[in-house]
């Protein structure tokens, strides 16, 4: 990707990175829709050796054999079985029955992960810059488990059977399902697995936001990531007749409008005989109506490049492509294929007030390339899914957040970059935006504190990436929501914002292991035979001892709490509950002190011990937190921050509190 | 009429694996067999799960279901790209 090592901090801190060495024992195993190995973000120059533990292979395919894979490109394999015992044989006219990538996300995942450097990258000019990987020393095995007709439980497994054998370290999986109890959930149930075998497994969280409760890949044994913005954006505007100028974002690369040619205006329901005509739905506009204008579409329901090209199917020349309530203020740039700009639901509802106003409404649109140093940034991706977790929700979920939006990586030759059939364009690097690419730059970075600290577990290599998060910015505000402009919450951040350079010095470690999990389980009820479906494990939960889910040494906390019945959800009547959490020293021998940041008087929050002094590395310490809440209205949620400090490391936990 | 088949992920106990086989494999494919002769194996798994995915009836799933060794039968889920 170009920016986000900028945006991240790594390039300015490339010396405390591993060096390629060490870096490139690391292999990220990224199941997707395949690769591109002909992009030069797999260019192998200066890698060492395949690490001899690799057992992996490069199948051979249609379109692909055995020497795409060279020292970056270690592994590539398919998976089909599934998709095709329901869909019946794949043809190999439409798509490709190896691991070539058909579609464009595999390559352009597996490329941010842990992509070479590659000079001069840019999509028509755009997000210029030197794109690379997060973890750009480490190795990529691509498990092609996505076809044209999606992705299926019964590939994925054997993927992450694969990549489990294969001698992976970190899975990156930018894909979700519904929600599903975790022994009913074969992502959940392949990542316990491969987590036992000191695999860190890093999920997307999904694009289901702003609703809550919309988050998909929610165990506590799998890194779930939210999207955030960089601070690039790719500007462009909208001139009306009325002489008002409104902006936008857009990737349109073609001729541009001249400046001055003010073309007639319409919007799309009022030259329509369809119901949801201002969704600019294949077919559904009128030609004659349409000739030779500007259409301003809403957005939803199909995607937003399908609409140019329904506007221009109509004789339109160029298209408005309005946000609704859905998606607020959120823009999401694309490489349409006529002159567009994207713009937010307050300026549409301006341009859609301007056209009803305006007997002969006229407007055009120009360009102006990319924009940096966009504040503030990050801010929360309206469309990143939101907590609380929707299967347990004492356990707060998404982990963090991530770049997602308008992100460059490298891409498929097999298809242009909006991924339209009418696309002939071929490009080696695309932006584009969601969680599926937030995923990715998390499994990077966690290959990056992996080249650091080998012997880390997952849960280790995951603690140290979410304590060191930032959720303020320099100004000490809290990041915002993109989707209602207001400070956002760990239900949308997690714990916060990833910060890589902090991750690989985070002082101290919330660790757990597969016993950790087995507990978890238990207090979740669990019989053992669902137990053994989750961990292949025999294990019985002891019948006298009390499981609580506060007490997963988890990084961050929620504390649930039952609105007293009969007093009106007002009452003061305090709830005290208490939960233990464990610290592992990754560090030097250091004394920590404990504060906790909440802007509530409805929950005191205490720690005990207040102090934990560490005088050995892997020294644990045990601490108890104490929530002591008043009764407020169900569906009240209380945010605060619990931070251990020793003066150098920051140690930062969010913490949740909810009313039910 | 031919009953419509769908894709299971089969769940089975490692444990209990009969000493008459010599492996795993073997065994799921005789747990398969029992209730269904035209029974297709898809993918056999033996790290991140123990068990085996295959094409089958609603009937044959549920009589698998009660096979000794199997844990569950889930049947396939398709999952989408973010």
């Amino acid at each position: 990707t170009t920016r986000t090592p900028q945006f991240l901090g790594l390039d300015a801190s490339q010396s405390l990175f591993p060096d390629s060495t060490t870096a490139s024992d690391v292999v990220v195993g990224v199941l997707d829709t395949g690769v591109w190995p002909e992009s030069k973000s797999f260019d192998d120059a200066g890698l060492g050796p395949v690490p001899s533990s690799w057992k992996g292979e490069c199948e051979a395919g249609n379109n692909f054999n055995t020497s795409h894979c060279n020292r970056k490109l270690i592994g590539a394999r398919f998976f089909s079985k599934g998709y095709e015992g329901a869909f019946g044989p794949i043809v190999a006219k439409t798509e490709s029955k190896s691991p070539r990538d058909d579609d464009g996300h595999g390559t352009h995942t597996s490329t941010t992960a842990a992509g070479s450097a590659v000079a001069e990258a840019s999509l028509f000019g755009y997000a210029a810059g030197t794109a690379r990987g997060m973890a750009r020393h480490a190795r990529v095995a691509a498990y092609k488990i996505c076809w044209q007709g999606g992705c299926f439980s019964s590939d994925i497994v054997a993927a992450m059977d694969a990549a489990v054998k294969d001698g992976v370290n970190v899975l990156s999986m930018s894909i979700g399902g519904s929600v599903a109890d975790y022994d009913r959930d074969s992502v959940a149930i392949g990542a316990f697995g491969a987590m036992t075998k000191g695999i860190l497994v890093s999920c997307s969280a999904g694009n289901g936001g702003p609703s809550s409760m919309t988050l998909s890949n929610v165990a506590p044994w799998i890194t779930t990531v939210g999207a955030g913005t960089l601070d690039r954006e790719f500007p462009a505007y909208a001139m009306l007749g009325s002489g008002k100028n409104y902006s936008g974002v857009s990737l349109y690369s073609g001729k541009p409008f001249s400046d001055s040619s003010l073309v007639p205006l319409v919007y799309a329901a009022n030259v329509s005989n369809s119901s949801y005509g201002n969704l600019c739905m294949t077919g559904s506009l009128i030609p004659a109506k349409v000739s030779g204008k500007i259409v301003v579409c809403d957005r939803g329901l199909n995607s937003r490049v399908q609409k140019g090209v329904v506007v221009k199917d109509a004789g339109g020349i160029g298209m408005i492509l309005t946000n609704t309530d859905s998606y607020g203020e959120e823009l999401v740039a694309d490489t349409h294929l006529i002159p567009t700009v994207a713009v937010g639901q307050l300026t549409g509802d301006a341009i859609k007030k301007y056209i009803l106003s305006d007997t002969k409404p006229t407007a055009t649109i120009t360009f102006a390339g990319t924009q940096l140093g966009v504040q503030p940034s990050p801010v929360v991706a309206a469309f990143s899914s939101r907590g609380p977790n929707p299967v347990t929700p004492d356990i707060l979920k998404p982990d963090l957040i991530a770049p997602g939006v308008n992100i460059l990586a490298g891409w498929t030759g097999a298809a242009g970059p909006t991924g339209l059939q009418e696309d002939t364009r071929r490009v080696s690097f695309n932006i584009v935006s969601g969680t599926s690419m937030s995923c990715p730059h998390v499994s990077g970075l966690a290959a990056l504190v992996k080249g650091v600290h080998f012997d880390w577990s997952p849960a280790a290599v995951k603690s140290a990436l979410m304590t060191t998060t930032y959720t303020t910015y320099k100004d000490g505000e809290t990041i915002k929501d993109i989707a209602t402009g207001r400070p956002s919450t760990p239900f949308d951040y997690g714990a916060g914002h990833v910060n890589p350079v902090a991750a690989l010095d985070p002082g101290l470690v919330y660790d757990a292991g597969v016993d950790d999990y087995l507990g978890f389980l238990c207090a979740l009820n669990y019989t053992s035979a669902r137990i053994k479906t989750i961990s292949q494990q025999d294990y019985t939960c002891e019948s006298g001892k009390k499981y609580s889910l506060g007490d997963l040494n988890y990084p961050s906390f929620v504390v649930p709490l039952q609105t007293a019945s009969g007093q009106g959800g007002g009452s003061s009547a305090a709830t005290e509950v208490k939960y233990t959490r464990t610290l592992t020293n990754v560090g030097t021998p250091a004394t920590y002190k404990a504060s906790v940041s909440s802007k509530t008087r409805a929950v005191k929050i205490t720690v005990e011990p207040e102090s934990l002094t560490f005088s050995q590395t892997n020294e644990k310490k045990t601490f108890t937190v104490t929530f002591s809440a008043s009764s407020m209205p169900s569906g009240t949620n209380e945010f605060a921050r619990m931070e251990w400090s020793d003066g150098k490391h920051t140690v930062g936990s969010p913490i949740a509190i909810s009313w039910t | 009429a031919v009953a419509e088949k769908k894709t299971y992920i089969v769940h089975m106990d490692k444990s209990t694996m009969p000493t008459s086989f010599t492996d795993h494999f073997e065994w799921y494919d005789s747990a398969l067999k029992t209730v269904s002769d035209s029974g297709n194996m898809l993918y056999a798994y033996t790290d991140v799960i123990h068990g085996f995915s295959a094409r089958l009836t609603a009937d044959e799933a549920k009589s698998l279901e009660s096979h000794p060794g199997v844990l569950s039968l889930l049947e396939e889920v398709k999952y989408e790209l973010h």
